[in-house]
Order: C-alpha cells, then sequence, then structure tokens
C-alpha cells in the first residue's frame, strides 16, 4: 500500500 | 471512518470527561501528572493547528476543537484552580528526555520536510511518549484512585483501538501510515503493564495497588 499520512484522523 | 478509530475517539472523549469529573468531584488533581498534561497540550496544539487550513469534516473539526480546548482547560484546573493539590515532588519524570529525542526522530522521520509535517511527526512521537511522567508517577506511589485508573484505562483504549483500525484501513483502502503505526504500537504497549493490573484489580473490585 501507499505509506501516507491519514489527515481523517486524531 | 469505521467502528475501530469510531470507538477508539469515543473513548478518548470518555477519558477526558473522566478525569474531568475526578477533578471536579474530589476537588483535586492529586494522582495526575501534570507533566503528562501539558504534554497532551503541546500534541494538540502542533497536531490540529491545522484546523485553521484544512477543512477535513465536521467530526474532524469539533473533536479537534475540543481535544485542544478540553486540555489547556485541564491545565489551567491543574495550575489555577487546584494548584495546592498538585504535588510537583512526585511528578519528577524528566520531560526533556522525551522532547529532544522526539523532536530529532520529527526530523528524520516525516512525510515532508516542511514545518507543519515535521510538527505533526513530533505531535505523533510526543503522544506516544506523553503518557510516561502519569506511569512513573504511579510506580512511584504504588497505588492510584479508581476513577485515575478509569481515565488511563479509556486513554489507554483510545490507541489500542487506532490499531484494528488501521489493519481495517490497509485491506480496506490499502493506505498505510507507518509514522502513526509505529507510534501507536509503542504507545499501546506502553500500557501493557498497567493494562494487567487494572483488569487483574480493578475490575474485579479491587483497589489499584501495584506490587512493591
Amino acid at each position: 500500500g501507499d505509506a501516507a499520512r491519514a489527515k481523517d484522523e486524531l | 471512518m469505521n467502528l475501530f478509530r469510531l470507538f477508539g475517539d469515543l473513548s478518548h472523549l470518555a477519558s477526558i470527561f473522566i478525569l474531568l469529573h475526578k477533578i471536579r468531584t474530589t476537588r483535586s488533581c492529586r494522582g495526575i501528572s501534570f507533566k503528562t498534561q501539558a504534554l497532551y497540550v503541546a500534541v494538540f496544539v502542533s497536531r490540529y493547528l491545522d484546523i485553521l487550513w484544512e477543512w477535513v469534516s465536521l467530526y474532524n473539526f469539533v473533536m479537534k476543537v475540543f481535544f485542544i480546548a478540553s486540555s489547556c482547560f485541564i491545565l489551567y484546573l491543574m495550575k489555577m484552580k487546584y494548584r495546592p493539590t498538585h504535588d510537583p515532588s512526585i511528578d519528577t519524570f524528566r520531560v526533556e528526555f522525551l522532547v529532544g529525542p522526539c523532536a530529532l526522530l520529527a526530523l528524520i522521520f516525516n512525510y515532508k520536510f516542511t514545518f507543519t509535517e515535521v510538527l505533526w511527526s513530533l505531535s505523533i512521537f510526543l503522544e506516544s511518549l506523553a503518557i510516561l511522567p502519569q506511569l512513573f508517577m504511579l510506580q512511584r506511589t504504588g497505588e492510584a484512585e479508581t476513577i485515575t485508573t478509569h481515565y488511563l484505562a479509556a486513554l489507554g483504549a483510545y490507541r489500542a483501538l487506532y490499531i484494528p483500525n488501521w489493519i481495517y484501513r490497509y485491506f480496506s483502502e490499502g493506505v498505510v501510515d507507518p509514522i502513526a503505526v509505529t507510534a501507536g504500537l509503542v504507545q499501546t504497549a506502553l500500557y501493557a503493564d498497567f493494562f494487567y493490573v487494572y483488569f487483574t484489580t480493578v475490575i474485579q473490585g479491587q483497589k489499584f495497588e501495584l506490587p512493591a
């Protein structure tokens, strides 16, 4: 999978 | 949004209300580490200040505002209103030993070398270790009020529930956030000992006491 920051997580 | 994350966030919300309830009903912040609470303010302000330039959802916005405001309010209660009930002599964890290494880690591990992204990384690393002064204090005193242990259990459950959330997201969306996952695993592992004592004593109706 892509490594990215989940912007919707708190 | 999946149920793991929703319940994780709700558990986080619950932990704040339990802590506020504890302070109000006992009119005391005895047993609560000021250093841990101060670290949470740093964590939430550095991570959630993005509400000023980034819109995700109403849920996301409201939660972020709540966590910034409530952590600041708790700090106010501890430093002003219930100041005499806080004993700094047992809150002795050296926070500088956390902040320095976390800052270094954030400079190395981030998704983009920009001010806000490094700040985000810093908040993630700092959050994973922010509970240490509190656990250290618990270790020193060897016991805790039941309500305080409920607070810690809810707080620990929050990040623990994020782990199945990440696994779910990996399979359903194919995305993985290695920085948050690594820090989240560390954060949850730190609670292992606490949870063991919590489930074997408090849940059975006994007082939380650590073996000498």
